[in-house]
């Protein structure tokens, strides 16, 4: 379950990464 | 504490440091949208270095996001947006211009909660520099030296004290 969580909450971590890329036009 | 931010959630603890920058942000919403837009943006990036793996800051965050891209669009064909060298410029001028008024006001003895206000927002939209980049040596002494302002005459004002 550990393993599992920490998996969806780097998931977030990418999509809120991948939204500001894509804000500051970076993508 | 919480601080209410209106269209956020309660401010997680992580993020006291982004505190006063938010706040700014919503200052400026309609007095300058550019200065908004990118007091959000230095935020959401300093938010993320401090956390972005609990849920709390998460939420926060990307309700925070979500505000972001909607003024986003809000500005869309505003080339200090579009362009982030322009809005870099923006930001600058705009911070070097508070830092002017406040500086000017303190060699002429007029000491008041504005001209405060001033030093200090002056050196929060130092902070928001860094979204471009490394701040310039003259950036980083003016940042250094509105915060001390600020401090200073806040606490002479609150003692009683004439500011030297």
């Amino acid at each position: 379950t550990g393993s599992l969580s920490a998996s969806v909450a780097s998931t977030e971590q990418d999509e809120l990464s991948q939204r500001l890329a894509r804000l500051r036009d970076q993508v | 504490m919480a601080t209410a931010l209106p269209g956020l959630p309660s401010l997680p603890p992580q993020f006291k440091p982004i505190q006063h920058h938010l706040r700014t942000a919503q200052e400026h919403d309609k007095r300058d949208p550019v200065v908004a837009y990118y007091c959000r943006l230095y935020s959401i990036q300093t938010g993320m270095k401090i956390d972005s793996k609990s849920p709390e800051c998460r939420k926060f965050l990307s309700k925070l996001m979500d505000q972001l891209e909607t003024l986003k669009k809000q500005l869309a064909g505003n080339e200090s947006v579009a362009q982030e060298v322009v809005g870099n410029a923006h930001v600058e001028n705009y911070a070097l211009k508070l830092f002017l008024y406040a500086d000017s006001e303190d060699r002429s003895g007029r000491f008041h909660k504005n001209m405060i206000k001033s030093f200090y927002t002056s050196s929060l939209l130092l902070d928001v520099l860094s979204v471009f980049g490394e701040l310039t040596e003259e950036n980083l002494q003016h940042r250094k030296y509105a915060r001390w302002k600020a401090t200073y005459i806040h606490n002479c004002l609150k003692n009683g004290e004439t500011p030297q």
